[in-house]
């Protein structure tokens, strides 16, 4: 555990907290992409199956536990319990447009050719592209409130610490992950014209809207 | 490349 990994998973766990008690205190779900959140939940669900065959210390499988819990409340938040102020019309992403490459690339591509590998990978290639709808859907209002602006730089920011982490790991203990490594840049770059916008406008008080 | 039980990370 280095500080560019403690940092990231707790920007992690902070950006999913922001969400849900944004959505929480506002009884309100509106501007979030509920396409997102379902590919979030998946991707937490196809990656932690480890959970229940290896355990590697009282943190990972407390993270694991929260990050499949509270994501699945936000879903759960989103399609049930205040299901009426939904946004569906703007949430327009064709997730199967993502989820059906993205498996036939984590079956081409692996470490390993087992069950667990395969959903791991499918997982990690999922991540990088789950903000996709999301985006998409700012993109289509054209403007994102405050709270959700905080919950999209934490988010990125994660990933783009992992990427810190991972040139420390390489260095000081030769660890490796190439699978991990792109789609880690990919998720990174994703984001950064959100970062642009949100260290121009959100940082100095503004909201988040984009040019017409 | 990394097996499954090397995976620490989150």
């Amino acid at each position: 555990m280095n500080i560019f990994r403690l940092v990231g998973d707790l920007s992690h766990l902070l950006a999913i907290f922001v969400l849900l008690l944004k959505i929480w205190k506002s009884r309100s779900c509106a501007g979030v992409s509920g396409k997102s959140q379902i590919l979030f939940a998946l991707v937490f669900i196809t990656r932690y199956l480890d959970l229940f065959t290896n355990f590697i210390s009282v943190y990972n499988s407390l993270m694991k536990v929260i990050f499949i819990a509270s994501t699945v409340a936000t879903v759960y938040l989103m399609y049930i319990k205040f299901k009426a102020t939904y946004d569906s019309n703007h949430d327009t992403f064709r997730i199967e447009f993502l989820v059906v490459p993205v498996g036939g690339l984590a079956f081409l591509v692996n470490h390993d050719f087992t069950p667990l590998e395969i959903l791991w990978t499918f997982s990690i290639y999922l991540e990088s592209v789950a903000i996709l709808p999301q985006l998409f859907m700012i993109s289509k209002t054209g403007e994102a409130e405050t709270i959700t602006s905080h919950y999209l730089f934490a988010l990125g920011s994660y990933r783009a610490l992992y990427l810190l982490n991972w040139i420390y790991r390489y260095y000081f203990e030769g660890y490796f992950d190439l699978i991990a490594v792109v789609a880690g840049c990919v998720q990174t770059i994703l984001y950064c014209d959100f970062f642009y916008l949100y260290i121009t406008k959100v940082m100095w008080g503004k909201k988040l809207s984009l040019p017409a | 490349g990394l097996k499954t039980k090397d995976k620490d990370e989150l």
